[in-house]
């Protein structure tokens, strides 16, 4: 003898995803409107208490969406939110002598070469709940597998894309460098080409 | 559009570091498959110097799911008019029926265990056993034989090294 159990009415919701406003750069007064994509919402209001389980979105060799809920097992927190390391920050190197740091162990004329790492500026990189590609997310292409993916960390090469389904194309952003003016580019653009295939890629083998 | 590509996106924001892709139809270009190449052009590389194969990453744009072809064995099935499930219930039909006849005849000798008698077959059987084939002096092989008294016979044993 089991108790029925009732189905769970399935609810609709008419919510529609509203523009809120922040304040940027201390004075700077912007509305942002956010934007759902392939179930992922961009821009969305941060909330009120911040939760440090918050859900973030990961992605599949495809290029999948997949939310991924963070745990805390044994005192550990699990599948957290992706750490980028430094590979985001910029890198300026000081040099200081003696005198300046005033250290009891360093002599007046010593020199000091220091690494200092400038946080990015985070204000519309926070807005994005996918994980950022880094170059330590890179997949090896080419037959032998040994061709770095750079700058793209998805899709891995050789997916298959089925048509009308969304996909997200990640590249590292500081790929990108201007080698003249060392800057990073600020615009970038995607292109689609076909490609011819042998018959021996196609599957048709010699008979 | 760039000379060459079929489909280009607009210039977006490189911090942003993604781009959401939907394949249409109209890149099949009536075809199941096509194999296609994404590459990334950053503002500061013309249109003319951009090289797609420098940092593309390749990969099949499909109508759908793949349906792959039936085996040898399952054409062989479907040519004898057996349908997926049929073979499994032939094939579990006959244990089954083994099974059951056991079970049957378990129970039909457990039934009329006291309305047996199988006394006669058993004695004669028995009887075949311990046939008496008569007395010894009876046999014509040892009709001449003298009823000699037991004498013990010879015994041979190990002899020792020192011997």
């Amino acid at each position: 003898y089991r108790n029925a159990v009732n189905p769970r009415p399935t609810t609709t919701t008419s919510e529609v995803i509203k523009p809120w406003r922040r304040t940027i750069y201390s004075t700077q007064v912007e509305v942002v409107t956010p934007t759902v994509i392939a179930g992922v919402t961009f821009s969305a209001k941060p909330a009120v208490t911040p939760d440090p389980l918050q859900p973030w979105v990961s992605l599949d060799k495809l290029g999948n969406p997949k939310t991924v809920k963070p745990e805390i097992k044994k005192g550990r927190t699990v599948r957290g939110t992706p750490d980028y390391s430094t590979y985001f920050q910029t890198l300026h190197v000081t040099t200081l002598t003696g005198d300046e740091i005033g250290a009891h162990n360093m002599d007046k004329d010593d020199i000091l070469v220091e690494d200092v790492f400038e946080d990015e500026d985070k204000t519309y990189v926070s807005l994005n709940p996918i994980i950022r590609c880094t170059p330590q997310r890179y997949r090896n292409k080419g037959l032998a597998k040994d061709i770095s993916s750079e700058p793209f960390c998805t899709p891995f090469e050789n997916v298959e894309w089925k048509i009308d389904h969304t996909y997200f194309v990640t590249w590292y952003t500081k790929f990108f460098e201007d080698p003249e003016t060392d800057k990073i580019a600020e615009k970038v653009r995607l292109h689609a080409f076909y490609v011819k295939e042998k018959a021996h890629e196609k599957g048709f083998k010699k008979r | 559009n760039l000379h060459g590509a079929f489909f280009s996106t607009e210039w977006v924001k490189n911090v942003d570091g993604l781009y959401p892709m939907e394949p249409t139809e109209e890149w099949l270009q009536d075809k199941y498959e096509r194999r296609i190449l994404i590459a990334i052009q950053p503002d500061y590389i013309e249109d003319e110097a951009f090289d797609p194969w420098a940092n593309g990453i390749l990969l099949h744009v499909i109508m759908g799911s793949r349906v792959f072809k039936n085996t040898k064995e399952q054409l062989a099935l479907q040519d004898a008019g057996i349908s997926d499930d049929t073979w499994y219930y032939v094939a579990l039909t006959m244990p089954t029926m083994v099974v059951v006849a056991c079970v049957a005849m378990y129970f039909f000798l457990h039934l009329n265990k006291t309305h047996r008698d199988i006394h006669d077959v058993r004695q004669f059987a028995v009887n075949q056993r311990r046939r008496v084939l008569g007395t010894f002096k009876t046999f014509n092989k040892y009709k001449k034989l003298k009823n000699r008294p037991y004498s013990e016979l010879p015994t041979h044993s190990k002899k020792s090294s020192k011997q």
